[in-house]
């Protein structure tokens, strides 16, 4: 029976890259749908009303004195305000008055490096853009096209790995094969796991999302048991409520922010297999699993990088 | 076009584009 | 894949509704002033063009007004048809800045059209030249509409643009972008205008 697993799940992987090199990006979009871009001139202030009025966390930008595509703004942009703002409590005004386009200004300001955000045209093979997803850190990638008589670009959409893995999970009926442990699949993050408790002022977890290049930090008691996570998304609600100027705000008091139609943080253990891991992305909004052992104790994440990862490239 | 109401001074337009056989319905938001 | 077998659960004590509670238990006092974000989806209620109650010749004095400063041409109206304007935009891809930061509009005269061109690798210029019909409608009495649409390039040095090669379903690949930037200043144009 264990042989058989082993050889139904590589089979299965192997299927499931073959249904990936023959979509496109463009295959994966909807008949009809909707692509906020957001002009660079809007101040940083206005569009995070804009991503919170639509209920996105991210969007394009467009530059239009040079009618170009100028890249994403996603939550790092916003950590990076906090962080600008932290170190600078005196540029309140310069905060306030930032236009997108002065984004770039207060990444060299905080020494980040910028947001690497490769494209892609969407009629190429969508294990193509998986690919080039994984060799940026922003989990998204841009699908951009030229427009057949003025050669400008047009960004037709912005595929990101939620969307890659539900689309996987939709059409691929081959993920119920995957059968293996996570445990003995070697995807899980478990390695110099970042963690924070409830009383850890949240200007110290937003230094840490940088610093670690993670987009969610758990929050654990003091026997180590998961007890919430903050997620770098968290951030817009923070700046929205003005209230990031408190930064002696603990990360506890900071999640107070969080909306109603939050779906709460998913956990698994590491006998749990990938077949209802796709199965619980299929049906639900679910961005990460934090395992944790029988009794509750975190473990480690499995994020949907780490997934597509191994999708991709497991061996 | 399509647009809609001016708030927080940030204009609000839209144009549905067919892209190849799917449409788009590009909105975009530049300030007043 | 059985059901049984999953152990995959939300996390209770992650719920809103049960963190802000346990949070509110421990009495801390910044814990009381802070309230959970609301994600109204105040659905964003749409129009055709933009409205107008205001007499139609004004109406449409103010959009040729409009037009006028932000440096646009247009075809000279017929007499049949007052209340539709055919309009031409330079729009130059770059190189756009000019003193006031604005876009680089054609003048009425149009002798000084910035010959140099874009070209593309099959030596055809990139056409530059926008053009778009701003039509006023009626709806009701006192209830006027400006609708904006995007009526193809042209090429300030006159050439032709040719397009007939590409297929009608390869010639979707058409960027609104500057058509929705064009419409922007427009109505900016207006809006400070009124």
């Amino acid at each position: 029976a264990g042989e058989n697993v082993l050889l139904e799940q590589r089979l299965a992987v192997e299927s499931i890259r073959t249904f990936l090199n023959s979509k496109t990006s463009y295959d994966v979009l909807p008949v009809s749908y909707r692509l906020i871009v957001l002009d660079t001139s809007l101040l940083v202030k206005k569009s995070l009303n804009v991503l919170l009025q639509n209920n996105i966390v991210s969007a394009p930008l467009w530059d239009s004195q040079t009618s170009r595509f100028a890249g994403l703004l996603t939550s790092s942009d916003f950590i990076n305000v906090i962080q600008y703002y932290f170190s600078n409590p005196d540029k309140f005004e310069l905060v306030d008055k930032l236009q997108l386009d002065g984004l770039k200004d207060i990444e060299r300001a905080i020494g980040v490096d910028p947001l690497d955000t490769a494209s892609i045209h969407p009629s190429r093979p969508l294990y193509e853009a998986c690919i080039k997803m994984m060799e940026s850190r922003s989990g998204r990638i841009p699908l951009i096209d030229k427009d057949e008589e003025t050669r400008r670009e047009i960004v037709v959409s912005v595929l990101t790995q939620y969307r890659i893995l539900k689309f996987v999970a939709l059409n691929c009926r081959e993920t119920r094969f995957l059968k293996r442990p996570i445990g003995d699949l070697n995807i899980i993050s478990d390695q110099n796991l970042k963690s924070c408790n409830m009383t850890t002022p949240v200007i110290d977890v937003i230094q840490l999302l940088t610093h670690a290049g993670v987009s969610s930090v758990p929050i654990v008691d003091e026997n180590g048991f998961l007890v919430n996570v903050y997620e770098a998304v968290d951030v817009l609600g923070l700046i929205k409520g003005g209230i990031y100027n408190d930064l002696s705000l603990t990360v506890g008091e900071a999640l107070m922010r969080r909306s109603d139609d939050f779906e709460g943080v998913y956990t698994c253990t590491r006998n749990d297999k990938l077949s209802t891991i796709m199965d619980n992305i299929r049906k639900s909004r679910v961005h990460r699993f934090f395992v944790v052992d029988e009794a509750g104790r975190l473990m480690g994440v499995l994020t949907l990088s780490d997934i597509l990862k191994y999708i991709l490239l497991g061996t | 076009l399509a647009t809609s109401s001016i708030k927080h001074n940030t204009l609000c337009v839209a144009s549905i584009v067919r892209y190849k056989r799917k449409y788009v319905t590009q909105i975009l938001y530049a300030p007043l | 894949s059985k059901e049984e077998d999953s152990t995959i659960s939300i996390l209770p004590t992650s719920l809103p509704q049960i963190h802000r509670a346990n949070m509110l238990a421990q009495g801390l006092p910044a814990a009381s002033k802070i309230s959970p974000l609301v994600n109204k989806k105040s659905k964003t209620k749409w129009h055709f063009g933009i409205r107008s109650r205001s007499y139609p010749l004004d109406v449409m004095g103010e959009i040729y007004i409009a037009l006028k400063n932000l440096g646009a041409e247009w075809a000279r109206p017929s007499e049949e048809d007052l209340w539709t304007i055919r309009v031409r935009w330079k729009y130059d891809n770059g190189s756009i800045n000019n003193n006031n930061g604005n876009m680089t509009m054609i003048s009425n005269n149009s002798n000084n059209i910035n010959s140099t061109n874009t070209m593309t690798s099959s030596n055809d210029a990139i056409p530059d030249l926008m053009k778009m019909v701003i039509q006023l409608f009626q709806i009701e009495t006192n209830n006027y509409l400006v609708d904006f649409k995007f009526d193809g390039w042209e090429n300030s040095n006159g050439q032709v643009v040719t397009n007939s090669n590409i297929s009608e379903d390869e010639m979707s690949t058409f960027s609104a972008y500057p058509f929705l930037h064009l419409t922007t200043r427009l109505i900016m144009e207006l809006a400070v205008n009124s």
